[in-house]
């Protein structure tokens, strides 16, 4: 099964 | 003080509409160089990087730096009320409260003035600078676009799996399975039907069909769309402007 990854986990939030 | 004509309004309808269906409260910020823009979905999987440069304008001036915090699915009940080869001038003073929109209909000698209100919108940015990737397809938008409608209906993902000489995307659900694949080649008269592979590593990424269909909303800005990958980063989807352009950042999904 497929899980959706979140940008959060990649990219800094600034 | 902000003043930016577009010789029509269309291209700002067409740019707008390219993402006002995936992020509704954006800061649009305005400088010397033009009016730019992030902005990620509720979901945070989806974002969407905007550059609109000044040669993307008819006249362009912005002395201080202004940001406009707008509800777009306001702004495109404005939009709306304009004709596309309209004269569209964006003014805003330099702590604005609202932004007017002034359509100018260049052969009737009407002018219509609009008054949207601006938000102040608290949004993270996220820093999507520096990214490196094992893989950049240019190909046309509008065969990328009918890929992702067909492939939709068969799941709700879709595999990318790009190698030296194919690129084949991939969708396999509970009705059946479906592949295409779309090989590199070059077309001298129209280049823009042109398919390129630039290829470090081969590349096999999945995502959600769902925000693939948001992402090819944008196949109406330009005729080619630049998409980077790399494994298990998210990818970048691009879609140049005559100056600028409209990026969608995808995360991937993992198999478990």
């Amino acid at each position: 099964k497929f899980k959706q990854t979140s940008l959060t986990s990649f990219f800094k939030s600034s | 003080m902000l003043e930016g004509k577009f010789e029509e309004a269309s291209l700002f309808k067409r740019i707008i509409d390219s993402f006002k269906d995936c992020v509704q409260l954006v800061n649009f910020n305005c400088n010397e160089h033009g009016i730019a823009a992030q902005a990620v979905d509720d979901s945070r999987v989806l974002l969407v990087s905007l550059s609109i440069g000044t040669e993307s304008f008819q006249e362009f001036r912005c002395d201080r730096g202004v940001t406009l915090g707008v509800d777009l699915s306001s702004l495109s009940k404005i939009l709306r009320c304009g004709n596309n080869n309209d004269n569209l001038t964006l003014i805003a003073d330099d702590t604005p409260d609202s932004v007017l929109l002034l359509f100018e209909d260049t052969k009737k000698d009407r002018i219509s003035e609009y008054s949207l209100k601006l938000m102040d919108i608290d949004a993270d940015f996220l820093d999507i600078e520096g990214m490196e990737y094992d893989t950049v397809i240019t190909m046309p938008s509008a065969e990328f676009a009918k890929v992702v409608r067909d492939l939709n209906q068969l799941s709700d993902s879709l595999n990318i799996l790009v190698t030296k000489d194919t690129v084949k995307f991939v969708a396999e659900g509970d009705i059946g399975s479906g592949s295409v694949i779309v090989k590199p080649h070059t077309d001298m008269d129209k280049p823009q039907e042109s398919v390129k592979v630039e290829l470090d590593k081969p590349v096999d990424l999945t995502f959600g069909s769902k925000y693939l269909l948001d992402i090819i909303k944008g196949a109406g800005l330009s005729d080619q769309i630049t998409i980077k990958l790399s494994a298990e980063t998210p990818a970048l989807f691009e879609f140049s402007l005559q100056s600028g352009y409209l990026q969608f950042f995808l995360a991937p999904k993992f198999n478990e």
